[in-house]
Protein backbone atom coordinates (compact mmCIF):
# COMPACT_ATOMS: atom_id res chain seq x y z
CA UNK A 1 0.00 0.00 0.00
CA UNK A 2 1.05 3.48 -0.66
CA UNK A 3 -0.27 6.85 0.46
CA UNK A 4 -0.13 9.99 0.86
CA UNK A 5 -1.26 13.18 2.67
CA UNK A 6 -0.83 17.07 2.30
CA UNK A 7 -1.63 20.32 3.38
CA UNK A 8 -1.07 22.96 0.54
CA UNK A 9 -0.34 26.93 0.70
CA UNK A 10 -3.87 27.67 1.39
CA UNK A 11 -3.98 25.71 4.46
CA UNK A 12 -6.05 22.91 2.04
CA UNK A 13 -6.01 19.46 2.91
CA UNK A 14 -6.10 16.20 0.91
CA UNK A 15 -5.24 12.12 1.01
CA UNK A 16 -4.74 9.83 -1.39
CA UNK A 17 -4.10 6.12 -0.99
CA UNK A 18 -3.76 2.66 -3.51
CA UNK A 19 -3.00 -1.05 -2.84
CA UNK A 20 -2.48 -4.32 -4.68
CA UNK A 21 -4.03 -5.55 -1.23
CA UNK A 22 -2.79 -8.85 0.29
CA UNK A 23 -1.06 -11.94 -1.44
CA UNK A 24 -3.28 -14.61 -2.55
CA UNK A 25 -6.72 -12.73 -1.32
CA UNK A 26 -9.39 -14.27 -2.64
CA UNK A 27 -13.65 -13.85 -2.77
CA UNK A 28 -13.54 -10.59 -4.20
CA UNK A 29 -12.06 -9.49 -0.60
CA UNK A 30 -11.16 -5.71 -0.39
CA UNK A 31 -9.10 -4.02 2.44
CA UNK A 32 -9.54 -0.16 4.01
CA UNK A 33 -7.47 1.59 1.40
CA UNK A 34 -10.95 2.48 -1.37
CA UNK A 35 -13.36 2.56 2.13
CA UNK A 36 -13.37 6.44 2.79
CA UNK A 37 -13.11 6.99 6.45
CA UNK A 38 -11.42 3.49 7.11
CA UNK A 39 -7.68 3.80 5.10
CA UNK A 40 -8.63 7.21 3.53
CA UNK A 41 -10.04 10.51 4.62
CA UNK A 42 -9.62 14.46 4.26
CA UNK A 43 -11.12 17.13 6.09
CA UNK A 44 -10.10 20.90 6.23
CA UNK A 45 -11.34 21.64 9.64
CA UNK A 46 -9.74 18.53 11.10
CA UNK A 47 -6.61 16.96 9.05
CA UNK A 48 -6.59 14.47 6.14
CA UNK A 49 -5.05 10.30 6.72
CA UNK A 50 -4.07 7.68 4.71
CA UNK A 51 -3.82 4.10 6.53
CA UNK A 52 -2.20 1.01 5.69
CA UNK A 53 -2.79 -2.15 8.07
CA UNK A 54 -4.36 -5.07 8.69
CA UNK A 55 -7.78 -3.43 6.27
CA UNK A 56 -10.63 -5.42 8.21
CA UNK A 57 -9.86 -3.94 11.53
CA UNK A 58 -9.38 -0.39 10.30
CA UNK A 59 -12.40 -0.70 8.36
CA UNK A 60 -14.02 -1.61 11.63
CA UNK A 61 -12.67 1.31 13.46
CA UNK A 62 -13.15 3.43 11.05
CA UNK A 63 -9.76 5.02 11.44
CA UNK A 64 -8.94 7.55 9.42
CA UNK A 65 -12.37 9.30 10.07
CA UNK A 66 -11.81 8.96 14.01
CA UNK A 67 -8.48 10.82 13.54
CA UNK A 68 -10.21 13.34 12.38
CA UNK A 69 -13.12 13.34 14.48
CA UNK A 70 -10.90 13.38 17.83
CA UNK A 71 -9.25 16.31 16.47
CA UNK A 72 -12.10 18.20 15.11
CA UNK A 73 -14.25 17.43 18.60
CA UNK A 74 -11.42 17.28 20.93
CA UNK A 75 -8.59 19.25 20.06
CA UNK A 76 -6.35 17.14 19.99
CA UNK A 77 -3.42 17.25 18.52
CA UNK A 78 -2.83 14.95 15.15
CA UNK A 79 -0.02 12.85 17.06
CA UNK A 80 -1.90 12.09 19.94
CA UNK A 81 -5.09 11.33 17.77
CA UNK A 82 -3.48 8.88 15.63
CA UNK A 83 -1.51 7.54 18.55
CA UNK A 84 -4.73 7.13 20.17
CA UNK A 85 -6.64 5.54 17.31
CA UNK A 86 -3.71 3.22 16.73
CA UNK A 87 -3.47 2.26 20.22
CA UNK A 88 -7.28 1.00 20.33
CA UNK A 89 -7.14 -1.01 16.81
CA UNK A 90 -3.96 -2.53 18.07
CA UNK A 91 -6.03 -3.59 21.13
CA UNK A 92 -8.15 -5.12 18.66
CA UNK A 93 -5.57 -6.95 16.99
CA UNK A 94 -5.11 -4.49 14.22
CA UNK A 95 -1.61 -3.87 13.33
CA UNK A 96 -0.14 -1.07 10.56
CA UNK A 97 0.29 2.78 10.83
CA UNK A 98 -1.32 5.89 9.16
CA UNK A 99 0.32 8.95 8.13
CA UNK A 100 -1.47 12.50 9.34
CA UNK A 101 -1.38 16.12 8.13
CA UNK A 102 -3.76 19.19 9.77
CA UNK A 103 -4.56 22.44 8.02
CA UNK A 104 -1.60 24.48 10.20
CA UNK A 105 1.08 22.38 8.40
CA UNK A 106 1.57 19.20 10.81
CA UNK A 107 2.94 15.90 9.25
CA UNK A 108 2.95 13.30 11.48
CA UNK A 109 3.42 9.22 11.42
CA UNK A 110 1.87 6.16 14.17
CA UNK A 111 2.31 2.78 13.79
CA UNK A 112 2.11 -0.21 15.54
CA UNK A 113 4.32 -2.17 13.56
CA UNK A 114 8.62 -3.06 13.53
CA UNK A 115 8.48 -0.67 10.53
CA UNK A 116 6.82 1.81 8.16
CA UNK A 117 8.18 2.68 4.78
CA UNK A 118 7.80 6.93 5.12
CA UNK A 119 8.57 10.46 4.40
CA UNK A 120 7.49 14.04 5.11
CA UNK A 121 8.92 17.30 4.43
CA UNK A 122 7.70 20.99 5.12
CA UNK A 123 8.26 24.63 3.61
CA UNK A 124 10.59 25.32 6.96
CA UNK A 125 12.79 22.71 5.01
CA UNK A 126 12.35 19.56 6.94
CA UNK A 127 12.92 16.03 4.49
CA UNK A 128 12.58 12.84 6.22
CA UNK A 129 12.61 9.63 5.05
CA UNK A 130 12.83 6.57 7.46
CA UNK A 131 11.93 2.76 7.68
CA UNK A 132 12.26 1.21 10.61
CA UNK A 133 10.98 2.37 14.35
CA UNK A 134 13.59 3.80 15.45
CA UNK A 135 14.93 6.20 12.79
CA UNK B 1 4.08 26.33 7.67
CA UNK B 2 3.20 27.38 4.39
CA UNK B 3 2.99 23.80 3.12
CA UNK B 4 3.82 20.23 4.34
CA UNK B 5 3.13 16.49 2.90
CA UNK B 6 3.94 12.96 4.38
CA UNK B 7 4.15 9.72 2.73
CA UNK B 8 4.29 5.73 3.61
CA UNK B 9 4.61 2.97 1.30
CA UNK B 10 3.47 0.34 3.98
CA UNK B 11 4.14 -0.76 6.90
CA UNK B 12 4.99 -4.33 8.75
CA UNK B 13 7.98 -6.56 10.22
CA UNK B 14 10.30 -4.48 8.38
CA UNK B 15 13.57 -4.75 10.38
CA UNK B 16 17.05 -4.15 9.71
CA UNK B 17 17.91 -7.95 10.06
CA UNK B 18 15.93 -8.99 6.86
CA UNK B 19 17.23 -5.77 5.21
CA UNK B 20 20.76 -5.76 2.87
CA UNK B 21 22.01 -2.47 2.63
CA UNK B 22 21.51 -2.46 -1.02
CA UNK B 23 17.75 -2.64 -0.41
CA UNK B 24 17.36 -0.51 2.06
CA UNK B 25 19.27 1.78 -0.58
CA UNK B 26 16.55 1.37 -2.80
CA UNK B 27 13.78 1.43 -0.83
CA UNK B 28 14.71 5.41 0.71
CA UNK B 29 15.60 6.11 -3.01
CA UNK B 30 12.14 5.24 -4.43
CA UNK B 31 10.84 6.85 -0.96
CA UNK B 32 12.51 9.82 -1.66
CA UNK B 33 11.01 9.67 -5.31
CA UNK B 34 7.48 9.77 -4.39
CA UNK B 35 8.17 12.74 -1.89
CA UNK B 36 10.15 14.79 -4.15
CA UNK B 37 7.03 14.73 -6.86
CA UNK B 38 4.95 16.30 -4.09
CA UNK B 39 7.09 18.39 -3.09
CA UNK B 40 7.97 20.01 -6.23
CA UNK B 41 3.63 20.11 -6.62
CA UNK B 42 3.78 22.08 -3.12
CA UNK B 43 6.55 24.31 -3.99
CA UNK B 44 5.25 25.67 -7.05
CA UNK B 45 2.15 26.71 -5.57
CA UNK B 46 0.00 23.64 -6.28
CA UNK B 47 -3.05 21.83 -4.34
CA UNK B 48 -2.66 19.15 -2.01
CA UNK B 49 -4.83 17.88 -4.01
CA UNK B 50 -2.18 17.96 -6.98
CA UNK B 51 0.57 16.97 -5.10
CA UNK B 52 -0.71 13.91 -2.99
CA UNK B 53 -1.80 12.18 -6.71
CA UNK B 54 1.33 12.98 -7.96
CA UNK B 55 3.22 11.16 -5.18
CA UNK B 56 0.90 7.98 -5.15
CA UNK B 57 1.25 8.16 -9.00
CA UNK B 58 4.89 7.84 -8.86
CA UNK B 59 4.74 5.36 -5.93
CA UNK B 60 2.62 3.19 -7.84
CA UNK B 61 4.90 3.24 -11.12
CA UNK B 62 7.74 2.07 -8.66
CA UNK B 63 7.89 -2.01 -8.60
CA UNK B 64 9.19 -1.48 -5.25
CA UNK B 65 5.39 -0.82 -3.33
CA UNK B 66 2.43 -3.35 -3.35
CA UNK B 67 0.27 -0.68 -5.46
CA UNK B 68 -0.06 -0.47 -9.41
CA UNK B 69 2.55 -1.71 -10.90
CA UNK B 70 4.78 -4.31 -8.45
CA UNK B 71 1.36 -5.24 -6.94
CA UNK B 72 0.88 -8.81 -4.87
CA UNK B 73 -1.00 -11.32 -6.59
CA UNK B 74 -5.11 -12.91 -5.96
CA UNK B 75 -5.09 -16.45 -5.79
CA UNK B 76 -6.37 -16.67 -9.14
CA UNK B 77 -2.67 -15.12 -10.33
CA UNK B 78 -3.99 -11.32 -10.83
CA UNK B 79 -3.60 -8.14 -9.71
CA UNK B 80 -6.90 -6.74 -8.30
CA UNK B 81 -5.80 -2.77 -7.30
CA UNK B 82 -7.77 -0.65 -5.12
CA UNK B 83 -7.53 3.10 -4.44
CA UNK B 84 -9.10 6.37 -3.10
CA UNK B 85 -8.45 9.73 -3.04
CA UNK B 86 -10.24 12.71 -0.99
CA UNK B 87 -10.02 16.81 -0.84
CA UNK B 88 -10.74 18.17 2.43
CA UNK B 89 -11.47 21.61 0.89
CA UNK B 90 -15.13 20.20 -0.49
CA UNK B 91 -14.77 16.82 1.19
CA UNK B 92 -15.57 14.86 -2.44
CA UNK B 93 -14.17 11.90 -2.65
CA UNK B 94 -13.59 8.75 -5.01
CA UNK B 95 -12.91 5.16 -4.47
CA UNK B 96 -12.48 2.27 -7.06
CA UNK B 97 -11.65 -1.61 -6.26
CA UNK B 98 -10.96 -4.55 -8.10
CA UNK B 99 -9.41 -3.07 -11.30
CA UNK B 100 -7.47 -5.74 -13.16
CA UNK B 101 -5.72 -2.82 -16.15
CA UNK B 102 -5.91 0.13 -14.97
CA UNK B 103 -2.39 2.07 -15.08
CA UNK B 104 -2.66 4.19 -12.48
CA UNK B 105 -5.54 3.41 -9.99
CA UNK B 106 -5.46 7.04 -8.34
CA UNK B 107 -5.97 8.75 -11.45
CA UNK B 108 -9.50 7.07 -11.89
CA UNK B 109 -10.23 7.49 -8.13
CA UNK B 110 -10.12 10.89 -9.03
CA UNK B 111 -11.81 11.06 -11.99
CA UNK B 112 -14.54 9.42 -9.71
CA UNK B 113 -14.50 11.75 -7.15
CA UNK B 114 -14.59 14.88 -10.08
CA UNK B 115 -16.30 13.68 -13.40
CA UNK B 116 -19.11 11.70 -12.04
CA UNK B 117 -21.91 12.10 -9.38
CA UNK B 118 -20.79 8.70 -7.26
CA UNK B 119 -18.06 7.85 -4.80
CA UNK B 120 -17.39 4.21 -5.11
CA UNK B 121 -16.91 2.03 -8.39
CA UNK B 122 -15.74 -1.36 -8.46
CA UNK B 123 -14.35 -4.07 -11.56
CA UNK B 124 -15.68 -3.99 -14.81
CA UNK B 125 -18.04 -0.90 -14.30
CA UNK B 126 -15.24 1.17 -13.07
CA UNK B 127 -13.06 0.30 -15.80
CA UNK B 128 -15.59 1.30 -18.45
CA UNK B 129 -15.92 4.70 -16.25
CA UNK B 130 -12.23 4.41 -16.52
CA UNK B 131 -11.95 4.18 -20.74
CA UNK B 132 -14.79 7.33 -20.33
CA UNK B 133 -12.62 9.29 -19.47
CA UNK B 134 -9.65 8.53 -20.92
CA UNK B 135 -7.71 7.15 -17.91
CA UNK B 136 -4.93 5.67 -19.32
CA UNK B 137 -4.87 1.35 -19.35
CA UNK B 138 -2.05 -1.46 -20.04
CA UNK B 139 -2.15 -4.86 -20.48
CA UNK B 140 -2.11 -6.61 -16.97
CA UNK B 141 1.32 -7.91 -17.29
CA UNK B 142 2.29 -4.50 -16.48
CA UNK B 143 1.98 -5.79 -12.64
CA UNK B 144 3.86 -7.96 -12.29
CA UNK B 145 7.10 -8.55 -10.80
CA UNK B 146 8.98 -12.15 -10.17
CA UNK B 147 8.95 -11.68 -6.37
CA UNK B 148 5.39 -11.13 -5.86
CA UNK B 149 5.18 -14.05 -8.36
CA UNK B 150 6.90 -15.90 -6.25
CA UNK B 151 5.33 -15.24 -2.93
CA UNK B 152 1.67 -16.01 -4.21
CA UNK B 153 3.38 -19.88 -5.11
CA UNK B 154 5.08 -20.04 -1.88
CA UNK B 155 2.08 -19.57 0.17
CA UNK B 156 -0.03 -21.64 -1.89
CA UNK B 157 2.73 -24.61 -2.23
CA UNK B 158 2.96 -24.40 1.52
CA UNK B 159 -0.32 -23.54 2.43
CA UNK B 160 0.58 -20.34 4.26
CA UNK B 161 -0.82 -17.00 4.87
CA UNK B 162 -0.05 -13.83 3.35
CA UNK B 163 1.60 -13.32 6.98
CA UNK B 164 4.04 -15.64 6.16
CA UNK B 165 5.18 -14.55 2.54
CA UNK B 166 4.51 -10.61 3.06
CA UNK B 167 4.43 -9.30 6.53
CA UNK B 168 3.61 -5.98 5.29
CA UNK B 169 0.53 -4.23 4.39
CA UNK B 170 -1.44 -2.96 2.91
Amino acid sequence: TVGAVAVDSEGHVAAATSTGGLTGKRWGRVGDTPVIGAGTYADDRACAVSATGTGEFFIREGVAHEICARIRFTGESPQTAADAVMLETGEMGGDGGVIVVSPDGQAVFSFNTPGMYRGRATSEGLRQIAIYRDD
Amino acid sequence: VRWSIAIHGGAGTITREAMTPEKEAEYRAALDRGLAAGIAVLENGGSSLDAVTAVVVTMEDDPHFNAGRGAVFTWDGTNSLDAAIMDGRTRKAGAVAGLTRIKNPVKLARAVMEKGPHVFLTGEGAEQFAKLHGIEEVDPSWFYTQERWDQLQKLKAENLTHRDVDYKYG
